[in-house]
C-alpha cells in the first residue's frame, strides 16, 4: 500500500486540480439579454479553477508576491491564505447589440475571454 | 479588403431563436442563413411581435462576421485599416422622407438622430452609405452620355463635403454609395459636446443634402431616375450613417450592459402597464369577480 501512495494520491481524499482553465459557456439568450444583443447569443468564456499551492509552475506567471505569499501559505496555512488562481491573459470579442437609441453597434469588448490563468 | 461574406439582400430579421454562435465561422455562417431563411416572407406573417424590430443592415453584418472571425486568429479589429483602427462602429439610420409633393425630386435631406454617440470616444471616421435601387422601367429616362455627379451639402451651407461621379451604365444597376462626412461630424461633435453650446442645441440631430448633376452642369437631376427615391424601401435599405469611434478608456461591460437593461426594462414596463389597463378595460367586472385564476395573469407575472 506504501509503494501505491508513493504517486501523491492520498486515498479517500479528492485531490484538488491545480490552477487551470476550465470552460465557461456563457448563454446571453439565458440571462436574458438577447432582447439587444444581436450576436453572438452565446460564446466560450472559460474561467480559472484550481489551488495555487507551493511549488508554483511557472506556466503560471506567478509575481514575486505570489511566490512569497504562496511559500508563507506552505509554511503555515493558517497565517496567510494561498495566492488566488485568476485569468492572467484575456481577449475580447465582438459583439452586434442596438443601443438604447435603437441603433446597431458592432463593439470590440476587452477583456471577455480567459486565454491564460495564473496565480497572483 | 472586401466583406467577408455576400449576404443576400433579402431583409433580415432578428430572430429570438436565432443562435449566431462564436465560435466556429462556419456554424455561424449557416445559422446566419437560418436568420435569412427564417426572414423569408413567407415566413414573415407569423413574425408581427418582432415588427418595428431593429433589422441590422448587411454591411453591419459583415462587419460583425469579419472582425470576429479575425479575433479568432487573434487579430484585433482596430487593426484593420478599413475599420479605421476603431473598436466601435455605430450605424444610424435615415429619418428623413422624401417630399413627394415635389415632382421631381431634385433635393433629398438625410437626418440623423446621433445623441447616443459618447464624447467620451474618438471619432476617427464616418460615411454615409445611400443604396441606390436599381432605376428599373424608369432605365429609358437615362439617356445621357456623361457622368453623374453626386454632391453632399451640409443642410444649412453650401460647403461641399464631398462627391463622387457615377457612370450610367453602373447607374443601371442597384448599388451603395458611400460618401464621407468625418470632418463635418468631428465638427458637429465638437460643437455639440462643447460646454458653452450645449444648451443651445435643438437635439443631436446631423443633416444632409444631397443632389445629383450631370457632370459638372448645374443640371439636376430627378433622383429617382437613379434609383435614390425613398418611398418602399425596406429598413435594410435605407441609409445609414456609419461612425467609427475608439475608446480611449477600457469599457466597464456591466455599467454599460446595466445602462442598456435599464432603458430597455422601462420600455418593457410602459408596454407591459398599457397592455395591463387594455386588458382590465376589456375583462370588466368579470375580473373583479374572478378572484385568483387565469385573469390575473398579467399582474401576477409582473409581480
Amino acid at each position: 500500500t506504501a509503494m501505491s501512495n508513493r504517486h501523491g494520491k492520498r486515498h479517500g481524499k479528492k485531490s484538488k486540480s491545480r490552477c487551470s482553465k476550465k470552460a465557461l459557456h456563457v448563454n446571453f439568450k439565458e440571462l436574458g439579454w438577447d432582447d439587444w444583443i444581436i450576436a453572438p447569443l452565446d460564446y466560450e468564456a472559460y474561467h480559472c479553477e484550481g489551488v495555487c499551492d507551493f511549488p508554483l509552475r511557472s506556466h503560471l506567471e506567478p509575481t514575486n508576491h505570489a511566490i512569497i505569499q504562496t511559500l508563507m501559505n506552505s509554511m503555515d496555512p493558517n497565517s496567510t491564505p494561498p495566492s488566488c488562481c485568476v485569468p492572467t491573459k484575456l481577449s475580447p470579442i465582438s459583439i452586434l447589440y442596438i443601443d438604447s437609441g435603437n441603433n446597431v453597434v458592432y463593439k470590440q469588448y476587452e477583456d471577455m475571454v480567459v486565454e491564460q490563468c495564473g496565480c497572483r | 479588403f472586401q466583406s467577408a461574406a455576400i449576404i443576400s439582400p433579402s431583409a433580415p430579421r432578428r430572430n429570438r431563436g436565432a443562435r449566431i454562435s462564436h465560435q466556429d465561422g462556419q456554424r455561424s455562417s449557416k445559422l446566419l442563413k437560418d436568420i435569412f431563411a427564417s426572414s423569408h416572407p413567407a415566413a414573415a406573417h407569423h413574425k408581427d411581435e418582432l415588427k418595428g424590430a431593429i433589422v441590422p443592415h448587411e454591411y453591419m453584418l459583415s462587419i460583425y462576421r469579419t472582425y470576429s472571425a479575425a479575433e479568432k486568429l487573434g487579430l484585433n479589429a482596430s487593426f484593420f485599416r478599413s475599420s479605421k483602427f476603431a473598436n466601435t462602429i455605430t450605424s444610424f439610420v435615415d429619418r428623413g422622407t422624401d417630399d413627394l409633393l415635389h415632382s421631381p425630386i431634385r433635393r433629398q435631406k438625410y437626418l440623423f438622430d446621433v445623441s447616443t454617440l459618447s464624447d467620451k470616444e474618438e471619432l476617427v471616421g464616418a460615411e454615409l452609405r445611400i443604396f441606390r435601387r436599381a432605376p428599373g422601367d424608369l432605365q429609358t429616362s437615362l439617356q445621357t452620355t456623361g457622368l453623374y455627379y453626386i454632391q453632399l451639402y451640409p443642410c444649412r451651407s453650401d460647403r461641399l463635403l464631398d462627391s463622387r461621379s457615377l457612370d450610367p451604365l453602373d447607374a443601371t444597376k442597384a448599388g451603395w454609395e458611400v460618401l464621407d462626412v468625418w470632418e463635418m461630424f468631428k465638427a458637429h461633435q465638437h460643437y455639440y459636446h462643447h460646454p458653452h453650446h450645449h444648451h443651445f442645441q435643438k437635439g443631436n440631430e446631423l443633416c444632409f443634402q444631397l443632389k445629383v448633376t450631370l457632370g459638372k452642369s448645374d443640371t439636376e437631376v430627378d433622383l429617382r431616375h437613379l434609383g435614390l427615391g425613398r418611398s418602399g424601401r425596406s429598413q435594410q435599405e435605407k441609409a445609414i450613417l456609419v461612425a467609427y469611434t475608439r475608446s480611449k478608456k477600457r469599457e466597464n461591460l456591466f455599467s454599460e450592459m446595466n445602462e442598456k437593461i435599464k432603458s430597455r426594462r422601462s420600455i418593457g414596463e410602459k408596454e407591459e402597464a398599457a397592455a395591463a389597463a387594455a386588458a382590465a378595460k376589456d375583462a370588466g367586472e368579470e375580473r373583479v369577480t374572478h378572484r385568483g385564476g387565469k385573469a390575473d395573469g398579467p399582474r401576477r407575472r409582473r409581480r
